[in-house]
């Protein structure tokens, strides 16, 4: 589904490179339950960020689902992206001028899914991540964790093929985040491929296959 | 130093009143080092505005260094608030127009310290939370747990008495936590009275006193 071959990515700032990620060799399944952890700025951001195409490498390979990402204009990478893959931000990215319900419609209104099955599809995730009597809120009319859960049934609302979430449970206690991995240990189980970035040993659990990152690289693999 | 009597917030929402907060009774000491802790929407971020004054309750008295909160006016509160509180927020607030350095010597600024001896300072705390290398990065340069450290550092940069710390460790792994947790115990030896919430047991651990909160009430206390 996903292989990397000698990913580079460089951050160019006034003139100082700063080489975020040195050589990535990877490959991931479709079905796998896939963690990446490691210290503040080893990379694992960035690395989401080319593997869920919000970004270019600077030099390497990556195939999706066949297709050699390199070689797709913008408007292609958009389009499989959209199609394919779920996003959580490690800032949630909310859109602030809509609701929680409004937020979470978006890619489905982008889908041209009509308006009626899409509020009920929406509601019904929302509800899902315990946040049903908070349709109507504004982001910054909800918690910290409250808006995470919203971008995390966004993600969702588009049965996508593969989720990929940034330190999904950063802002959630222990319980809610307990409820947030065991629904996507379901999903998993039905198909739903699953890339996290967390620090959380608690949540690292769930994960068949640990990536630890160090300076730009992999450093080991364990598999559970 | 902190003194909450029956403290009560609602908020309106399109005509339905949301009760973040439902008669919080609490006094806390200079020197202490306190934690809150709870499920996600409990109203700890909600109680941590009313502390730092940056919110005024819908009931109840907060007396903050002796003065009657509610007997200060807007430009009398936030004078005091400057003067004595060092904010870390949820979402780190950080300007996305200025620089980390820049950004940390904010406060500085605020209050008329001369420009070499801003610079200096900022520099200092920014390479005491291990960004020395990242000083004139903007936020959206930086990875998520380095904007949170930077944030950490703008709140210190005054030297004020009080910290309040929501969430400050969300986006790092465990030794980077540990390494900010261990600067707060040697602030607070030294005389900084730290307010943190968090979700992480690793983190209330460095605490003498735990809160734990539930639907906008204070479920129990434990002492350490
Ligand atoms: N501006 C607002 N208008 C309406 N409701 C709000 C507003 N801000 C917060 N709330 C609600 O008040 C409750 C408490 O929010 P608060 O941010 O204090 O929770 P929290 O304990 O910090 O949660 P988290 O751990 O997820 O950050 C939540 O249910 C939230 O939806
Ligand atoms: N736009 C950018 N310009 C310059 N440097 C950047 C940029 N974005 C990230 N960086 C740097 O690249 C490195 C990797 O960043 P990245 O966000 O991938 O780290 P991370 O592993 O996600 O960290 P965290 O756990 O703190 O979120 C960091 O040192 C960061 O300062
Ligand atoms: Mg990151
Ligand atoms: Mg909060």
């Amino acid at each position: 589904l996903i292989r990397l071959e000698e990913i580079k990515k460089d951050y160019r700032l006034d003139g100082v490179i700063v080489p975020a990620l040195q050589g990535i060799n990877l490959e991931i399944n479709q079905g796998e339950f896939f963690c990446m952890m490691g210290a503040s700025g080893s990379g694992k951001s960035t690395l989401m960020n080319l593997i869920s195409c919000m970004d270019r490498p600077t030099s390497g390979k990556y195939i999706l689902e066949g297709e050699d990402v390199s070689q797709l204009d913008k408007n292609a990478l958009a389009h499989l992206r959209n199609k394919t893959i779920g996003l959580v931000f490690q800032n949630f990215n909310l859109l602030s001028s809509a609701t929680a319900l409004e937020n979470v419609e978006l890619p489905l209104l982008y889908g041209g899914v009509p308006a009626v099955e899409r509020v009920k599809t929406a509601k019904q995730l929302l509800e899902k991540v315990g946040l049903g009597d908070r349709l109507h809120h504004y982001p910054t009319q909800l918690s910290g964790g409250q808006q995470q859960r919203v971008a995390i049934a966004r993600a969702l609302v588009n049965s996508p093929k593969i989720l990929m979430a940034d330190e999904p449970t950063g802002n959630l206690d222990s319980q809610t985040s307990d409820d947030i991995m065991a629904m996507l240990t379901q999903l998993n189980k039905d198909g739903l491929t699953v890339i996290l970035v967390t620090h959380e040993p608690d949540v690292a659990r769930y994960s068949k296959r640990v990536v630890l990152m160090k300076d730009g690289k992999i450093l080991k693999e364990e598999k559970r």
